[in-house]
């Protein structure tokens, strides 16, 4: 299955 | 700032308002930005609205601007199809003042919002170089959103040189949608283009990318930028005064 992912994850960091 | 096209900033309202039901407006001399996103912190949206685009803009100091965007859909409804619209905000007011104008000048309406006090995060987005990069007409997009939907809940998004193929499996079964790219453009607006620099394949949630699609009547194309384990780029241009751009998170094996 596949979950949906948060788009925090790939932004907040840069 | 007035636009003498007020119906540019109705479309721009009616393209977010689902997706975030309010945010923080921030207003500087080189025109308006917002970033948002939506409550579940799944997608996020970015618009740019240059000053240039208006047809007079001022702003003596940068300014946060806390706006209910369903109030504030409300409020543009009450427009005429061809009024100019002109937003103000005056120094150390806590509301925002609407002013629609008819376009022969027989008709004018004030309306005034109360701004709000909204936490607002703003996260860094990256420039990222895409894999595939796809333009189509936003009407179709829209249209696919809402085919795929019968289907299921995800939507598979998988581009080669060829075309882009959308695909969706559900306890019905399972439907696909395979665009070929516009080999002979003759209107622009309506072609199919696909750069690609490596194919991808990327599943996304259908719901978001339909509220996406809430804002297609801003610009006749949608641009697609897509890359592995990255968030989708989906973008309509406001004509000649920037763009609305959201990303949305891929889902992902568990």
């Amino acid at each position: 299955g596949k979950r949906q992912d948060n788009i925090r994850a790939y932004f907040e960091n840069f | 700032a007035r636009l003498l096209h007020g119906s540019i900033f109705a479309k721009v309202i009616e393209g977010l308002r689902e997706l975030v039901n309010e945010a923080t407006w921030e207003c500087s001399g080189n025109g308006i930005t917002l970033q948002a996103m939506d409550s579940s912190h799944v997608a996020l949206v970015s618009l740019v609205m240059r000053s240039e685009g208006f047809e007079s803009y001022r702003c003596d100091r940068n300014m946060s601007l806390g706006i209910s965007l369903v109030s504030m859909s409300k409020v543009l409804k009450t427009m005429g199809k061809d009024d100019s619209l002109t937003i103000r905000v005056n120094d150390d007011s806590d509301s925002i003042i609407i002013a629609m104008e008819s376009q022969n000048q027989d008709k004018f309406a004030d309306y005034e919002l109360r701004l709000m006090d909204l936490d607002s995060e703003h996260l860094g987005i990256p420039d990222t170089d895409y894999s595939c990069a796809i333009k189509m007409p936003s009407s179709e997009f829209s249209r696919i959103c809402r085919d795929m939907s019968i289907m299921g809940d995800s939507v598979l998004i998988c581009t080669t040189k060829e075309g882009v193929k959308f695909s969706a499996k559900g306890d019905l079964g399972q439907g696909s949608i395979r665009l070929v790219q516009t080999t002979n453009i003759e209107k622009e607006e309506e072609a199919v283009i696909i750069e690609m620099k490596e194919a991808v394949a990327l599943t996304f949630a259908v719901r978001y990318l339909s509220m996406f699609c809430k804002a297609a009547p801003l610009s006749p194309q949608v641009g697609l930028s897509l890359s592995e384990d990255t968030p989708l780029m989906c973008e309509f241009k406001i004509a000649e005064m920037g763009h609305v751009r959201f990303y949305l998170a891929p889902k992902i094996e568990d």
